[in-house]
C-alpha cells in the first residue's frame, strides 16, 4: 500500500496558458 | 518571446518521497519533481526539478490477513519559468 519515492508519473496540463520565454 | 504551453500536454514528474496506505493520512503533503525541461518551439517553459506540491486524498491500510492497501495521491498546480501557476488535471494518481 506505498508509492515509493523516484515512482514516476504523468501530469496532463489542464489548460493552454502563454508562457514568456524570456523571463 | 512568449509560447503556448497547450492543454493535454504531459509533463513526466517523479514522487520525492515514499507514500504508504499506512502511515499517510488523507491530506498529507507530498511532492513531485519534473524529470524534464518541457520544451515548446525549442523553448524551455518548465524546468527540470520544478516542484509541484499535491497531497494525499484518499488512503486505505493493509490489513493483517486483508486485502493490499490503497492510497490516492494528487498533484496541484505548477510554476512556469516565468512564473505563472499552471493548471494541471486533478486526477488522482
Amino acid at each position: 500500500a506505498g508509492i515509493f519515492l523516484d515512482t514516476e508519473f504523468e501530469l496532463e496540463i489542464a489548460e493552454s496558458i502563454d508562457i514568456d520565454t524570456a523571463a | 518571446e512568449t509560447v503556448t504551453l497547450q492543454a493535454g500536454t504531459f509533463i513526466p514528474v517523479r514522487l520525492s518521497q515514499n507514500v504508504n496506505g499506512s502511515i499517510n493520512k488523507t491530506g498529507d503533503k507530498v511532492h513531485f519533481q519534473v524529470t524534464e525541461d518541457i520544451l515548446v518551439k525549442g523553448k524551455t517553459v518548465i524546468s527540470k526539478d520544478t516542484w509541484i506540491n499535491g497531497k494525499v486524498t484518499y488512503t486505505k491500510g493493509r490489513k493483517m490477513m486483508g486485502d493490499g492497501g490503497r492510497i490516492s495521491i494528487i498533484a496541484s498546480s505548477l510554476t512556469a519559468v516565468d512564473g505563472q501557476i499552471v493548471r494541471i488535471e486533478r486526477d488522482p494518481l
